[in-house]
């Protein structure tokens, strides 16, 4: 029994192969999932849309690249974390606490470790997001907001999912 | 749950245990939260926090999720709560139709989609899990109150023991204890940049301000004047589901349990 359940158990999986990205697009980047480890990829100025993890830690590990990295925990009195992370640091990330990445002009790369062996993460903005699953009219009277602006929250991003391009009014594309 | 670990196994004193009333309260523009102090021994031991809620009537409990599953249990009142599952298709769904509907004849715009939304009244439990966003509304003619256990020992957290609200709106809040004393606290989109969000979500920065709750001084309970508009199966037809899963449910009791 151990042979068929321990002996030939597959323990390695190869996840920078670009066609093994579960999440792309050519603009922002891409994010390869293996159970709990995933490797996203930010292009250059690309943000990683703020989102919490639900149900485990995440260990952050830079493995290319810079981002300015920021983390929210409950209080919201400001960042828990708002600093620019490069390559070889180290960034524990609490569960349910909200995070956000913006690439530097050479792009972003990490490996995050997660705390749990069916990771969930719960997206802010864009597809699958947290607004997408609101009415309008809780978004409109929880914000204050008009109609018209709680539909730009909710669709704002339009089909995006987790990894974003910059907007081009951002002008904060890198010239070459 | 598992078993604690050792080294967090202590003594429970069960000579001291006592009955105790809520010691915090959060008064918000259309309810109030009271709090039964965590920190008190036997909720410490039994790795629980408990709170009750109240929602005046047209009252909107804004979205927050917390590190650990909640029980709640609507000690009165009736009106509709969802929980946003991440993934989850939006599968209440109002399309243009080409027969308008009275809402959409009075210039109230219904097209919209979201996730199921469910209808609570008195005697429900709802079920809770760690780190999914929840709101409640109350459509009904008289206030909510509902009890909510949260089981802050449970696996599902892996934060430390104490219950951690994270909401998603409403801000700032002033919080009165037993003892007076006062504290501010914000939502989770205080804690990043302005420039940031608004990049992320396509929305101008006034926008962002505004999700960030500056100046808005209502609380995490807030009055909808013109009452909530969403998605939602006409009441005859909610009367009737309701009706169906009763009878089911009487059903069942009368074959027993397999």
């Amino acid at each position: 029994g151990l042979e068929e359940i321990l002996c030939n158990l597959r323990n390695r999986e190869n996840i920078r192969n670009p066609d093994r990205a579960d999440v792309y697009s050519r603009e922002a980047g891409s994010v390869t999932s293996l159970n709990s480890q995933k490797l996203p990829i930010l292009r250059q100025n690309a943000h990683y849309a703020p989102h919490w993890n639900i149900n485990a830690h995440s260990i952050l590990y830079v493995t290319r690249g810079r981002a300015r990295l920021q983390i929210s925990g409950n209080q919201g009195r400001g960042a828990s974390f708002d600093r620019e992370v490069r390559r070889g640091q180290i960034v524990v990330i609490p569960q349910n606490f909200v995070v956000a990445a913006q690439a530097g002009s050479e792009g972003f790369e990490w490996v995050s470790f997660k705390t749990e062996d069916f990771p969930l993460v719960s997206p802010l903005a864009g597809k699958a997001s947290v607004f997408r699953g609101l009415p309008e009219g809780v978004i409109a009277n929880s914000y204050r907001l008009s109609d018209e602006e709680a539909r730009r929250v909710k669709h704002g991003r339009g089909e995006e999912f987790l990894v974003f391009r910059p907007r081009a009014q951002g002008g904060r594309v890198a010239a070459a | 749950r598992q078993p604690r670990r050792q080294t967090e196994r202590r003594e429970w004193r069960l000579e001291r245990l006592e009955a105790v009333e809520p010691s915090r309260r959060i008064q918000a523009e259309a309810g109030v939260i009271e709090y039964w102090d965590q920190n008190q021994e036997q909720f410490q031991l039994a790795g629980v926090a408990a709170y009750r809620t109240t929602i005046e009537p047209k009252g909107l409990l804004l979205p927050y999720y917390s590190n650990a599953p909640r029980l709640v249990y609507i000690i009165q009142g009736n009106g509709v709560t969802s929980s946003v599952f991440p993934g989850c298709p939006e599968t209440f769904q109002s399309f243009q139709q080409s027969e308008p509907r009275e809402e959409e004849r009075r210039g109230e715009s219904l097209r919209d989609q979201h996730q199921k939304i469910h209808r609570f009244r008195e005697g429900d439990v709802i079920a809770l899990p760690a780190g999914v966003t929840t709101w409640f509304y109350n459509d009904g003619e008289t206030p909510v109150v509902a009890v909510t256990v949260a089981d802050s020992g449970n696996n599902a957290n892996q934060l430390d023991q104490t219950l951690r609200r994270f909401e998603l709106a409403g801000s700032p809040e002033r919080r009165e204890s037993s003892e007076g004393e006062e504290a501010f606290s914000g939502n989770v989109f205080r804690g990043l940049n302005v420039d940031v969000l608004a990049e992320a979500f396509g929305v101008s920065r006034e926008t962002i301000r505004k999700l960030q709750g500056h100046d808005d001084r209502r609380g995490n309970i807030v009055r909808v004047e013109r009452g909530l508009q969403f998605v939602r199966p006409e009441r005859r037809q909610e009367r009737q589901e309701e009706e169906e899963e009763e009878e089911e449910r009487r059903r069942r009791r009368t074959r027993g349990t397999n």
